[in-house]
């Protein structure tokens, strides 16, 4: 099984 | 006062097919280099980052930034009113809570205005660094497509691999598996059919390809398309819109549990 990270925990927030 | 007119109206339209099945909403950020967008989907899972650059333009005025909330839906239900060989405006006010578009025929003897309500959109910007990627792959944007719908048949994700010799798409399911291997092609006589390959690390990631059928929107936009790949970071997939900017879909990897 995989499980998907969101996006949001590879960018910074500006 | 936002006024941008785009000869090439069939452009816009086909941006907005692009984005408006993956956003349901976004903001577009309006200054004078341009127009920009970038938007994460419902799900938080892939991002869209999108330019359009104020030279694309004819003419161009964008007095003050502004920003213009908008249902993407709706606006892809009045851009389906515009004719392919129709020029496109878009104009806001600096105080106004609408939007309106124009359409106009190349002759000028027909000209339509649409008005469509803004919307309150909270966006968060997310920083996306400059990054030097292990692997960058353009291959033409249909045969990426192609290859996303194939493997949809077969399994849920895609594990992307590539090496110096090629790249291979593989698939795997209750049915069994599927595995599509493209070599690198630079020399064919038409550019837009090249496979090109700069590799400095190989590397395999696995991909939801639910999200990459989304990013396959754009396909109309570009003959080519760029993804962009390192170990353990987001996917980039960069469809150029003609002269003027890009689109880049950015998708987190699926990890092993």
């Amino acid at each position: 099984m995989s499980a998907q990270k969101s996006i949001s925990s590879f960018f910074q927030p500006l | 006062m936002f006024e941008a007119r785009l000869a090439q109206g069939t452009l816009l339209k086909k941006v907005l097919e692009a984005i408006k099945d993956l956003l349901n909403e976004a903001t577009w950020d309006c200054n004078e280099n341009g127009m920009s967008l970038q938007a994460m989907d419902s799900s938080h899972v892939s991002l869209v980052s999108l330019t359009l650059n104020a030279e694309g333009f004819e003419p161009y005025r964008c007095d003050r930034n502004c920003s213009l909330g908008i249902n993407l839906a709706s606006m892809s239900k009045i851009f389906k009113c515009a004719s392919n060989e129709d020029s496109i405006t878009i104009k806001a006010g600096d105080e106004g809570d609408t939007i309106t578009y124009v359409f106009e025929s190349p002759n000028g003897d027909k000209v339509s205005d649409y008005e469509m309500k803004l919307m309150d959109i909270e966006t968060d910007h997310l920083g996306i660094p400059d990054t030097t990627y292990s692997c960058v792959v353009k291959l033409p944007a249909a045969e990426f497509q192609r290859i996303c719908r194939d493997l949809s048949q077969i399994g849920e994700s895609v594990t992307i691999c590539c090496t110096k010799d090629g790249v291979r798409f593989s698939a795997s399911g209750d049915l069994g598996s599927g595995n599509i291997k493209l070599a690198q092609n630079a020399n064919v006589d038409k550019e837009d059919e090249a496979v090109t390959i700069e590799m400095q690390e190989a590397c395999t990631l696995t991909f939801a390809l639910r999200y990459l059928n989304f990013f396959c929107k754009a396909t109309p936009l570009s003959p080519q398309v760029t993804l962009s790949m390192s170990n353990e970071v987001p996917l980039v997939v960069e469809y150029k819109i003609g002269e003027m900017g890009h689109v880049r879909y950015y998708l987190a990897p699926k990890i092993e549990d």
